[in-house]
């Protein structure tokens, strides 16, 4: 039965497409059946995994919005063992169109669940929001994943996701599990990260990942091949901290 | 009359806040009299100026929900000169809430419409998206400046930004100016950088500031003091540059 994961973070920029990305391209390769869901309308986990946005035909959009089913929006990824359930630009309308819409917070977990069988892992990428698209991810998974930039202002916005973790608890999803903070684009050169790590580690007792992924320039640049950088370069400081995060991910069942 | 200004990209982590906060504070210290609007529900161009949280009464929500004068929002903020319309919590929840409202759009517009005359300045702090909180800012300001990080992601939601703007143009805003793009968080060590200023010069043709922010780590440590770096840390490269765009933005009227 599919593990379905969404990577939520309502800060901007803290590494969730390229955790997205990375971690699904990482079990694949390993061997695991992945799905990489991309509910952010900037679709860049649908072109970080290779995928040219002019060939994006039926996507996330028409699932949420139009009632298509699923396994019609999937696209196989040049990742083997990785399929997409690709994003479009016609997402950006979705937040305003579902507020009329009724469920509209389980439409993506109605949609799930003909295909969670056929996969281990299914991760969905959030757009930089707690709006209707991120409920909706929300409201779909069985655990989350919370990437944390190590900056002072990623810090800001936990209670506040923490707070809508709890508040998503009791009203969509009783079951949401946090599988656990991944703290992003450490480096250890400033005290800066230090500090951040000290604070994560404090406010996420316990459900902080051993795995830090450090600030590095192959991540930076992966998207612009359209390749994750555990193929493109798997010698590489980023590639190695995705395939370690992966094995984690594997063997954590997140706590509530 | 006080030329309002947002600071816009739908782009999550590009330096929206940081700019917003640096820029208002390094135009309020040359002597002019600036208000910084944060139309984020993350209130970071809040905390990032120096207000904390808990001494924010009447926020943005108010004025834009309850229909609360904007003169009952101002706060004056640690800088002389700089005053703040801050943003709290429940900001979250207007992206909702205001579907259902009479001229959603233009809520802001109105609002500031009393307060203009009092100010030189007026920068409008954006969310990372596009939704009724962006299209507020981008319906009430007189310009838009984009900030735009130098790494691959950034580069490829320029035409989406650049297409909604012309959306807005056509819909709500007919004289809205770019004022320019901002190149963030350049690093001088990688060619990522190189090449992403290189496409941004031909995207923007002419629309590009020639101030370039360099990555800087006092720029990100500057909010965990509660200070813009322009008087944290005046000798810092971060606030150079910073005072160096203000005077940019003080020679330019943005082109259509
Ligand atoms: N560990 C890293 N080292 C260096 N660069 C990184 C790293 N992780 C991410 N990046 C780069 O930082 C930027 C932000 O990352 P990314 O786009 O994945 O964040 P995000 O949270 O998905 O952003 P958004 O909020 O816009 O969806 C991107 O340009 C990405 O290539
Ligand atoms: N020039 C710079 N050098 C180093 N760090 C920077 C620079 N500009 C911004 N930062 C840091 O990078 C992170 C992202 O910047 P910031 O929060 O201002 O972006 P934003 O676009 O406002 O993000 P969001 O999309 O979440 O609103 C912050 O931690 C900030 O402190
Ligand atoms: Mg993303
Ligand atoms: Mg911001």
């Amino acid at each position: 039965m599919g593990r379905v994961i969404a990577i939520a973070n309502q800060k901007g920029g803290v590494g969730k497409s390229t955790t997205a990305v990375n971690l699904s391209a990482a079990l694949a390769v390993s061997g695991m059946h992945v799905l990489l869901v991309d509910g952010d309308p900037q679709a860049h986990a649908t072109s970080g995994i290779g995928i040219p946005r002019a060939s994006v035909g039926i996507s996330l959009y028409d699932v949420l919005i139009n009632g298509v089913a699923m396994a019609s929006a999937l696209m196989p990824s040049p990742v083997a063992g990785l399929d997409v359930a690709p994003s479009s630009i016609h997402l950006a309308g979705a937040e305003v169109e579902l507020v009329g819409i009724s469920s509209r917070e389980h439409r993506l977990r109605d949609a799930l669940r003909p295909v969670r069988e056929w996969y281990e892992f299914i991760f969905i990428d959030c757009p930089p929001s707690l709006g209707l698209l991120t409920l909706n991810a929300l409201a779909a998974a069985d655990e989350v994943i919370v990437p944390i930039q190590c900056e002072y202002y990623a810090l800001e916005g936990l209670s506040q996701l923490l707070d809508s973790l709890t508040l998503i608890r009791r009203q969509l999803n009783p079951g949401l599990r946090i599988n656990g903070a991944l703290l992003t684009m450490y480096d250890g050169r400033t005290n800066l990260s230090e500090q951040v790590v000290a604070e994560v580690q404090r406010h996420f007792r316990g459900q902080v990942f051993a795995t830090i992924i450090p600030r590095n320039v192959r991540l930076a640049e992966a998207p612009s091949f359209g390749r994750p950088v555990v193929t493109l370069d798997p010698s590489s400081k980023g590639a190695a901290a995705y395939v370690a995060l992966a094995q984690e991910v594997i063997a954590r069942v997140g706590e509530p």
